[in-house]
């Protein structure tokens, strides 16, 4: 099964 | 203080609707431009995008920026005791408790009148990245609304690729795997079936259909849907509403096998 990926690994905090 | 008058109730309605089941403390951001809502799911893989502007509203009106904490749930509460049709008005102080909803009913006299009790939300905001998308599908949001949930019932992921030889939505489960393939497709007289592909280089990437289906909720805010893909970033799903409002979905992708 595919893994699923964390927003925060896209998008940072600001 | 803000002060903030939608013809429809209905609009406000479907948005908390479509969003309830994937957010549920959220800051509604409210500026001289409108008012805004960005908030993550808990598992960290899907984020919510509102933006009302300002002409969305008449009037509008928003001297100091203020964020109001609301739960979905309570606003879901108090907006089922809207009609459709009613005229809603969204009420604030500059420094709230509470905000208040007015629902005047254009036919009858009657005007209802709810507050509802703020909260102190303390949300990460994200800063989402302006990005240039490999590709770009614009299609009937009811089509793929059924796309997701046709797949869902095989599999817990759907993979989209997307070529010159159009967009296909593919999945594979244990009963076995389903697959559906769109072209672009002019319709002139009813435009809302239309099915336009933009693509500068081939996409292929996989997502959960548990969220996508979820997204899907937003279906009837808008007959068309633009879903934008690039390699390696989240997939944006998009649903426009007058006056350049749009409620925007942002999907992690998944990786590996």
């Amino acid at each position: 099964t595919p893994l699923q990926n964390d927003l925060g690994e896209f998008f940072t905090a600001i | 203080m803000l002060e903030a008058r939608l013809e429809q109730a209905n609009l406000l309605k479907k948005v908390v609707d479509a969003i309830k089941d994937l957010v549920q403390d959220c800051n509604f951001d409210c500026n001289d431009s409108g008012i805004a809502l960005q908030a993550m799911d808990n598992s960290h893989v899907a984020l919510v995008s509102m933006m009302l502007k300002s002409e969305s509203f008449s009037p509008f009106r928003c001297d100091r920026n203020i964020a109001l904490g609301i739960n979905l749930g309570s606003l879901t509460k108090v907006l089922r005791c809207a009609q459709n049709e009613d005229i809603l008005t969204l009420k604030a102080e500059d420094a709230p408790d509470v905000v208040n909803l007015v629902f005047e009913s254009a036919e009858t006299d009657r005007i209802s009148e709810y507050d509802i009790k703020l909260m102190d939300i303390d949300q990460e905001h994200l800063g989402i990245p302006e990005t240039e998308y490999a590709a770009t599908i614009t299609m009937p949001s009811a089509e793929f609304q059924r796309i997701c949930r046709d797949l869902s019932a095989l599999s817990e992921s759907v993979s989209i690729e997307c070529s010159k030889e159009g967009v296909k939505f593919n999945c594979q489960g244990d009963i076995g795997s389903g697959s559906i393939h769109l072209r672009s497709h002019t319709n002139v007289d009813k435009p809302e079936l239309n099915v336009e592909i933009d693509l500068t280089e081939p996409v292929s990437l996989t997502f959960s259909l548990k969220y996508l289906v979820n997204f899907c909720k937003a279906s009837g805010l808008s007959n068309q849907v633009k879903l934008c893909l690039s390699n390696e970033v989240p997939l944006l799903v998009e649903y426009a509403l007058s006056n350049n409002s749009y409620l925007r979905f942002y999907l992690a992708p998944k990786i590996g096998d």
